[in-house]
């Protein structure tokens, strides 16, 4: 679903440059739990960030579902993210003056559908991360985990293609993050989703699974 | 150095009342440190911020490090706090516009020192978490297990008699985690400083540490 070749990331800063990634090759299969593993500050939500076309990199080439993203202008990858890609982020980004059930709306505005159709679809998300009581409540009238799991509700509440996940069972207890992966698991073999999750938790990394090893900005063996 | 007996909580909302925490006993022994375990959404944060001073309870007492706390006005309590507790909240807190230094500097602008020991201070402590390099850096430019960090140095810094670590490991690597973990040990040892961790990485847990564990809002026997 996604290849990329020598993707490479320099933040510019005032006085200096920071090399977060230095020349990455890989590829994430499609309809298939890919896993991206590594030390803080490796370079993981950078990699995350240019595969979900939240950033440019500074050099490489990518392709994403066939398209070579990094010839679209930034109107047209805002689309194609809009469009194809489901993100769940690190520090979540909730937005705190709307209910857990708009904030699940939120990508389905831009859909054809009926207003019916989209708040139940955001009620049926909220409901599979376990919310399904507190849907009226604001993000700050609700726990750290509570907040992961709307996350990951809006995340998947579009049905992405590609759904990209940076950290999401990190403020999870084992058997609520078991169950998160489950439910990725789920999206991935009935919607053909390819699946992109960033993890500490090494013990959630299902045998068999693809794996990509950021070490210091680059790719690694496995430890 | 804590102690607590029929610990209270309950979130006044406008249509309605959520009893996150509901009659809650234990203690915190001194020098000692002591694991807060439970599902997500059981309760942990909200008694956190009362052993904290961050919050008020809805009914019962507490007493820390042999003050009657419960009879403290605001004032007297912010007061108390500054003195001798050091929090790292759940999700993280940092000051935006200021840099990674002056975000550790915050906790002792209030005390009798040098501008100076201030600084040498601060650095000392980004240092032990591994952000020497990082120091004038600002929340936004570094990773979101380096903002991690340093919302534990800005904790520790003021060399606090009750540390409280709200999931202070959520989003660091298993190396790293073991690392911060030992920085609190050295710290309980040295400073004879008592230590709260709650988190839901098991393997943390040092053996023989004592446990107290919350499922919906109340205290039960371990897992
Ligand atoms: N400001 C608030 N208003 C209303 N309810 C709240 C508020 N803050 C928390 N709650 C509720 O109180 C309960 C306990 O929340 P708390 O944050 O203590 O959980 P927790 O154990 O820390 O969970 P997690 O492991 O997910 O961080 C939850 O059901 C939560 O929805
Ligand atoms: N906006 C930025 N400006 C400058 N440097 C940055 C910026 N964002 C990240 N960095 C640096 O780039 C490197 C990689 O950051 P990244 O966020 O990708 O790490 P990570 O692997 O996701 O770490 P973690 O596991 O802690 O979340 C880090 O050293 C970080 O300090
Ligand atoms: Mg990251
Ligand atoms: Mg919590």
């Amino acid at each position: 679903a996604v290849s990329f070749k020598g993707l490479s990331k320099t933040y510019k800063m005032d006085r200096v440059e920071v090399p977060a990634l230095k020349g990455v090759s890989g590829s994430i299969a499609k309809a298939a739990t890919t896993f991206i593993t590594g030390p803080s500050g490796s370079g993981k939500s950078t990699l995350l960030n240019l595969l979900g076309l939240l950033d440019r990199p500074t050099d490489g080439e990518m392709e994403i579902l066939g398209e070579d993203v990094t010839k679209l202008t930034d109107k047209q990858a805002a689309d194609f993210r809009a469009q194809h890609i489901g993100f769940v982020f690190q520090s979540f980004n909730l937005i705190p003056v709307l209910s857990l059930r708009e904030n699940v709306e939120f990508p389905l505005l831009n859909r054809k559908m009926s207003w019916a159709s989209r708040k139940t679809r955001a009620l049926e998300y909220l409901e599979a991360v376990g919310l399904g009581d507190f849907v009226d409540r604001r993000p700050g009238e609700i726990s750290g985990g509570q907040r992961q799991r709307v996350a990951i509700a809006r995340a998947l509440v579009s049905e992405p293609t590609l759904l990209i996940a940076d950290e999401p069972t990190a403020n999870l207890d084992t058997k609520t993050s078991r169950e998160i992966v489950a439910l990725m698991d789920r999206i991935k073999v009935e919607l053909n989703t390819s699946v992109v999750i960033c993890t500490h938790d090494t013990d959630l990394i299902t045998p068999g699974s693809a794996i990509i090893n950021i070490v210091d900005g680059q790719t690694a063996g496995e430890y």
